[in-house]
């Protein structure tokens, strides 16, 4: 464990729980796309099969299930929770993620570090992850000014992967056999996806204003 | 040391 990833982790978990506050205090969902959340409860189940049968660390088991559960949890809320519902911006969360699900399963199934359940849906995981904020930023797009909670959400989970590129670094400088090209290649993508947001978001917090994505 | 094939990260 080095100081980035460890960055990472809390930042991760900052995004999740930010995410969860702004959806139990305001009993409101407006501006989060649910299909990006769903997607991420897709990421952790099948990133964490490993939960049951390798025990890295008690940190390591504790912060998978913290991602597991409030993953489904926002997802049981914003498709079940009888006042939180009805502000889901259905007909604006309108990504095809079917695509998105396809493609990474095609390429896990081609790309992975060992042909095995375990790290074919491994690689999945990792490049479902990478394009998993595709919906919630095409949902801020077209929702135009973002309300700050969910800006902060997109915020802290881009920061967080920008974190694990640090560390992915250090790991490589300091650890002779360190080779995770599938999460290297794959974080710097995801990253990538979020450049622009960031740039926004400068600018906005910068002009102190509003944050107004291009439509 | 554990085998390198465990992923230790989130």
């Amino acid at each position: 464990m080095n100081i980035f990833r460890l960055a990472g982790d809390m930042t991760h978990l900052i995004s999740v729980l930010v995410l969860l506050l702004k959806i139990y205090a305001t009993k409101s969902c407006s501006g989060i796309s649910l299909k990006t959340q769903e997607l991420y409860a897709i990421v952790f189940v099948t990133r964490y099969l490993d939960l049951f049968t390798d025990f890295i660390s008690l940190y390591n088991t504790v912060m998978k299930l913290v991602f597991i559960g409030s993953s489904l949890a926002i997802v049981w809320c914003m498709r079940y929770h009888r006042v939180v519902r009805r502000s889901y911006d259905r007909e604006l969360d309108t990504f095809r993620y079917w695509i998105l699900l396809g493609v990474s399963f095609i390429l896990a199934l081609v790309l992975h570090e060992k042909f095995t359940l375990q790290e074919v849906f491994w690689a999945f995981s990792i490049y479902l992850e990478a394009v998993a904020i595709l919906p919630q930023l095409v949902l801020l797009q077209r929702s135009g000014n973002v309300d700050n909670l969910a800006g902060q959400y997109v915020f802290f989970l881009g920061a967080y992967r920008a974190f694990y590129i640090l560390n992915w670094i250090y790991r490589y400088l300091t650890e002779q056999r360190f080779t995770r090209w599938i999460s290297c290649v794959s974080g710097l993508v995801q990253t990538a996806l979020y450049a622009d947001f960031f740039y926004y978001y400068f600018i906005s917090w910068k002009n102190n204003a509003k944050l107004q994505l291009p439509a | 040391t554990r085998d390198q094939n465990v992923h230790d990260e989130l």
